[in-house]
């Protein structure tokens, strides 16, 4: 119904503001519809625009800058409509370590509502992970694999949780 | 609700029985090149019902059966098992766990099954609506898409609104 | 035939005279997100001719003139220049060396010159043909782009095959 | 004309097979004419299987793995067409630590031919560079470039390069 989407596009707006914000240490940030006379069919556009640097279009950003974009506009959604559980695979193949920082400090944020198995190659975001799971291929082409837990600080989700380690 | 376990065997790259279970905090897939991770991820989207093979990087469903190495066979069909705890609040079922899974064969014909009694793809789809796991949920996220919600067109990512509407 | 020099003013986030000069073994760009790495590859291809804006990540040429910060105006101009030294072989020219040039303006309009005569994008063209100096050969590699040759079908693979010829 | 596309192709799919061979250390590959009697028009397939592996089709593949094919086929025509230069932008982004490692041995092959200018995030890309372009940007928004140099073991392309460090 419009009523519904229009009352969701201004919340998720509202939440890709101070997200962006989070995420890039500041700067500014905002969706519009593209035709706003429409709500029932018009298209979103992404406005974004890094601390320091002057408003351009997106295509302009650089990898990193539009990972980080794409990653406030996705917690922007999962805090309207939250999942039981996310599956991240590589996000942070394109993200420098301080961005990685960041990144990791807004997921650990959500674990409260979420569970978040991530899929990496970087040493910081497996520094944040409370648990490995380490897939091998000791017989080549057959995958296998050995779990490593590392502190049990955190409770499920849902339950009371202690602050994270 | 949360994801208690996930169970695969002659899916992929997993030939043999595997088991990847919950742990409280950030839960990292780690792993060389080539050894699984993602496969891991593809058998999540795939038990949830997703239907386009091309999505999980396959031509065809069968092209998911574990198909051999050098020293392994390749076998005769491919099953996994997504169980998901506490389900009581989102599912309103007398159920306390759910575990839902899903085969395919050689001969292309597959089977649906909740809490090991068979079912259609519609009876899974209808128990997750509204709770936020499914395949069309941007909580699963694949390797190298994060870009993708960037450079849509308006009116295709208005698409992802309406999920979350 | 070597890369001697590059240098540039006004391109893209590259408000203030540049220049990147040659140096023996593997030359890596570092840096954080957004600082401007890719900004280094876009000017190479566009100072040897790219006339596709959107390729380069812009809607048009005048999108790559500096267009301010917080602190910096706008500028007037964007240009970059490009030296290859030890030309003779290759070039067959009476020059050891060679510089191309390329500026635009706010109106639009913009030069090229080789070695500070005006000249015609075709004679620049002209000069690289057959030397693998251009914008289509294989030999710039842009950011998130290496799998497009495997995931292009295989007409369009072709294409690379022809420029090989 | 047909026969050189023809010479070519061959050139490139023999370079293909060797340079697929180092970079997976084992496994096969190849490249195919669709309609092989149709050289003028025909597309290209490429037939790819790691090492203990059985073939499937590319799509299979993981990041890591296709990134290496596309590398492994890239490097194969830049054997049959040098550039005097090549710009390879965040190539390492999906490759683990000892893929890089095979990736940079296979650089520095090419270096007696060609420059190769890298931009990269990674630790042991870096490792491999013989001076480095630092882009930073203390004024918001505004690029800089910093160079480091750490050895001149190595001589400009086309002149007698001592042994590599
Ligand atoms: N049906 C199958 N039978 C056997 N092996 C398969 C099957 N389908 C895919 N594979 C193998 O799985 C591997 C890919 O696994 P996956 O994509 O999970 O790797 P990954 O760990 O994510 O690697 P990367 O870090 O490079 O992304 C491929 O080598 C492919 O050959
Ligand atoms: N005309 C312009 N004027 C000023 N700044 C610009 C202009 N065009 C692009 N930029 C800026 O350049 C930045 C992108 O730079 P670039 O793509 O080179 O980053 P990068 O170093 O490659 O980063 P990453 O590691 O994330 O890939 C963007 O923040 C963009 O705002
Ligand atoms: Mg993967
Ligand atoms: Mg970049």
């Amino acid at each position: 119904t419009t009523q519904m989407f229009q009352e969701t596009f201004v919340k998720v707006n509202e939440n890709f503001k101070d997200m962006f914000g989070k995420l890039f240490g500041g700067g500014t940030a905002r969706l519009v519809m593209v035709d706003e006379g429409d709500v029932l069919e018009s298209g979103i556009e992404i406005i974004a625009r890094p601390p320091g640097k002057k408003l351009q279009s997106v295509s302009l950003l650089s990898g990193g800058e539009r990972t980080m974009t794409a990653v406030a506009l996705l917690f922007s959604l999962y805090m309207v409509k939250p999942s039981p559980f996310c599956v991240l695979d590589e996000l942070d193949a394109a993200l420098d370590d301080s961005n990685i920082g960041r990144f990791v400090t807004v997921v650990k944020e959500f674990l409260a509502n979420s569970q978040f198995i991530v899929i990496t190659h970087n040493r910081q975001t497996i520094g944040a992970a409370n648990v490995l799971y380490g897939v091998t291929m000791e017989k080549r082409g057959v995958s296998k694999i050995i779990s490593v837990k590392f502190n049990r600080h955190q409770a499920p989700p849902g339950k009371a949780a202690p602050a994270a380690a | 609700m949360y994801l208690k376990r996930l169970e695969m065997v002659g899916f992929k790259s997993f030939a043999e029985r595997t088991k990847l279970e919950y742990e409280p905090g950030i839960m990292a897939i780690v792993g060389p090149n080539g050894c699984g991770k993602s496969n891991i991820s593809d058998a999540i989207r795939w038990v949830l019902g997703e239907q386009s093979a091309k999505s999980l990087r396959g031509a065809g469903m069968t092209d998911f059966i574990f198909n051999g190495t050098d020293t392994h066979k390749p076998m005769g069909m491919a099953e996994v098992s997504l169980t998901l705890a506490e389900c009581e609040a989102s599912l309103g079922m007398e159920y306390h766990e759910v575990t839902v899974t899903r085969r395919v064969y050689r001969s292309g014909e597959g089977e649906y099954l909740i809490n090991k009694t068979p079912c259609r793809l519609k009876d899974i789809q209808r128990l997750f609506m509204d709770t936020g796991v499914g395949t069309n949920s941007y909580s699963l996220m694949e390797q190298g898409r994060i870009d993708r919600i960037l450079s849509s067109h308006p009116e295709d990512r208005r698409e992802v609104f309406e999920e979350a509407s």
